[in-house]
């Protein structure tokens, strides 16, 4: 563990706890992607199934019971509890874009053809994209809540020291992923554009056009 | 293999 991974780790954790938080509390899920976040249910799904078979560390158990717990809690608010404020009609990109490419992708470049190495790496490609529908949404609203762009900052900072966090284990530890580096590195990249204005119009509300 | 290493991530 490097400062980079926990400072990283903690950045996601909070990301989930204010989505949820803010869905709960507000009682709505406007401006909210529902499929943004049934692709990161499916990407902790594919990814954490390591949970039945092997035991890393308590924390490792812990943060990744957390993430599924709060993933699914949060499609169930969205789909459910809170389905009569879900904004279905900009919620509307289209994921199976994403996910049989993604789904091949991951069958034909892996490490290893096993199948739970191919799930491993499905979800690596999956996260890299899984924001395009929520980022989608809020350039066809034009508009998100305040609250919201906390959220994706959160969201886009963790994957960010993420990659410094693989600097660190390369120079220190003498290895690295490169599957994980180059959709890491797809993943930030998709942020920046919202990063520039979360920065530069950070305070009274926001106008996008991402 | 090295990137197994990587499985103690989140």
């Amino acid at each position: 563990m490097n400062i980079f991974r926990l400072i990283g780790d903690l950045s996601h954790l909070a990301a989930i706890i204010i989505l949820l938080l803010k869905i709960w509390k507000s009682r709505s899920c406007a401006g909210i992607s529902g499929k943004s976040q049934i692709l990161f249910a499916i990407v902790f799904t594919t990814r954490y199934l390591d949970l039945l078979t092997s035991f890393i560390s308590l924390y490792n158990t812990c943060m990744k019971v957390i993430y599924i717990g709060c993933a699914y809690a949060t499609v169930y608010l969205i789909y459910m509890k809170f389905r009569a404020t879900y904004d279905g009609n900009h919620d509307s990109f289209r994921v199976e874009f994403l996910v049989v490419p993604v789904g091949g992708l991951a069958v034909l470049i892996n490490h290893d053809f096993s199948f739970l190495e191919i799930l491993w790496t499905f979800s690596i490609y999956l996260e890299s994209v899984a924001i395009l529908p929520q980022l989608f949404m809020i350039s066809k609203t034009g508009e998100a809540e305040t609250i919201t762009t906390h959220y994706l900052f959160c969201l886009g900072l963790y994957r960010a020291l993420y990659l410094f966090n693989w600097i660190w284990r390369f120079y220190f530890e003498g290895f690295f992923d490169m599957i994980a580096i180059v959709a890491g590195v797809v993943q930030t990249v998709l942020y920046c554009d919202f990063f520039y204005l979360y920065v530069t119009k950070d305070g009274k509300g926001y106008r996008f056009s991402i | 293999q090295l990137h197994n290493k990587l499985k103690d991530e989140l």
